[in-house]
């Protein structure tokens, strides 16, 4: 069978009183993360449509993850395919 | 027909800067881990679900996703956040196995366990003296004189006594076939702060500790991104140079290059208390009857973007070490480069024990099914790590 593609991981965080989620998906290339705001009780929910910063590295030119790609347009169609 | 034991082995905070994955700066010296990934499944590209002790390991432990569990925090208990799901040695407990835990295998305290989660044991928990000369805040790290731990044992070289003493206990039962064991043995190190004998520094002389490649924070990084690595803050040591946390504001280049140097140390201490664990299974005969995982509860930043501890998403905080020895399957050693997870765990060792394998929870809503899988069995890399 098909091995998984992607491994998933998260991290909270506080920000004026409002909780974010920090959503992240790793491929073989790319580690693209999002940080959403975050519904706790009762629906442990993301409103993926309030965003405060997303994380796009490249782990084919930049293993140590120094560029943030996420807003270059060269890297447009890999992060709506990771979203 | 008998089942096989199951060691059992977390260490806490390490991330993969072990020999065998080469990816330490110098290379670490771990022989003992190096050696059990020669006869594992050796997953080199393994990625924990949040990059904290407690959501971490109520992750890999349930084998469920924090969203899941709803434990992002030291604080909240699985059981009250939400579901009473079943866990890896509960699962065995209920199998007939004799569980035992020690150490740090659930993040203790009554709150964010109800101290060590009870009824996945079969026994009373065990855990360490944890001398107050070897906790406290004074310092982020300190090489303890022989001397001084052969007076007061260092808690990790105490819970590896115990392991031993557990393993000659159990382990004719589990050899007649009568009864095996499920051993949970949870080091508290690498952790802050990075206390281990002195005989460790030995190995990484000064001139070999180099800084790290990416000292600077990713361009174009979100603020949020960021955290200001409050873990290593608290000590006095670190807190008298006046940093802020702030990004591109890390420590003198001293300090960073002894906090790496105190941290391989660290690592290599563990892996000698790990080697001797692994030598009494081997001088009992357990070898060949014994599934053995190892794995580190997330990654850490070791200066890396000038950031330090976890609670972060990135790389350095989200890939920790994992390996699984399976007798008979994985003897020659296997490495896969594939992407899995933490939560595959659970699914791994229920398959390899030769249980039924554990059905997918529902994608909907799992906070009722007290047993099912997120994850997905690695056994497959087993037959075809690529």
């Amino acid at each position: 069978r098909k091995w998984k593609s992607a491994a998933f991981s998260q991290y909270p965080r506080y920000l004026n009183g409002l909780l974010v989620m920090g959503y992240s998906v790793r491929n073989e290339r790319f580690r693209y993360t999002e940080w959403v705001q975050f519904n706790r009780k009762p629906s442990f929910k993301p409103k993926w449509n309030i965003l405060y910063g997303a994380e796009l590295y490249d782990h084919t030119t930049d293993p140590g993850e120094n560029y943030n790609r996420a807003n270059e347009p060269e890297y447009h169609d890999h992060r709506v395919t990771l979203m | 027909k008998s089942r096989k034991n199951i060691l059992f082995l977390v260490a806490d905070d390490m991330r993969p800067d072990l020999g065998v994955y080469r990816s330490g700066d110098p290379v670490i010296h771990t022989p003992n881990l190096d050696a059990l990934a020669g006869k594992s499944l050796l997953l080199k590209k393994a990625y924990v679900q949040q990059a904290y002790c407690s959501p971490s390991r109520t992750s890999l432990l349930t084998g469920r996703r924090p969203d899941t569990t709803h434990v992002y925090d030291l604080i909240h208990y699985f059981r009250k956040s939400g579901g009473n799901f079943t866990t890896i040695p509960q699962y065995f407990k209920d199998r007939g196995y004799n569980s035992i835990g020690m150490g740090k295998i659930f993040h203790p305290g009554q709150k964010a366990s109800d101290f060590d989660d009870p009824i996945s044991w079969s026994r009373p928990y065990f855990h360490p003296d944890e001398n107050e000369a070897y906790r406290g805040r004074s310092h982020s790290w300190r090489a303890v004189s022989k001397d001084e731990y052969n007076d007061k044992p260092l808690p990790d070289i105490q819970l590896a006594n115990k392991a031993i003493e557990v393993l000659r206990q159990v382990g004719p039962a589990a050899k007649r076939g009568e009864q095996p064991f499920f051993l949970a043995v949870g080091f508290y190190k690498p952790h802050l702060p990075f206390v281990f004998p002195e005989e460790f520094l030995s190995l990484y002389p000064p001139e070999n500790i180099n800084l790290p490649k990416n000292g600077y924070i990713p361009a174009h990084m979100p603020p949020i991104a960021w955290s200001k690595y409050w873990e290593l803050l608290i000590y006095k040591d670190i807190s008298e140079l006046q940093v802020s946390g702030q990004p591109n504001t890390s420590l003198p280049r001293d300090v960073v290059r002894s906090l790496r140097r105190a941290y391989y140390s660290s690592i290599s201490y563990i892996d000698n208390e790990v080697g001797r664990v692994l030598q009494e299974l081997k001088m009992l005969g357990l070898e060949d009857n014994t599934i053995v995982s190892f794995l580190g509860d997330h990654g850490w930043q070791l200066g890396e973007h000038g950031e330090w501890c976890k609670h972060t998403n990135f790389e350095d905080a989200l890939h920790a070490p994992m390996m699984i020895h399976v007798p008979g399957i994985t003897d020659r050693g296997i490495i896969t480069e594939r992407l899995t997870e933490f939560v595959d765990l659970f699914p791994t060792l229920v398959e390899s024990a030769g249980f039924t394998p554990l059905s997918l929870c529902s994608e909907v809503n799992s906070t009722q099914t007290i047993l099912c899988r997120e994850g997905t069995s690695l056994m497959p890399l087993m037959k075809n790590p690529t």
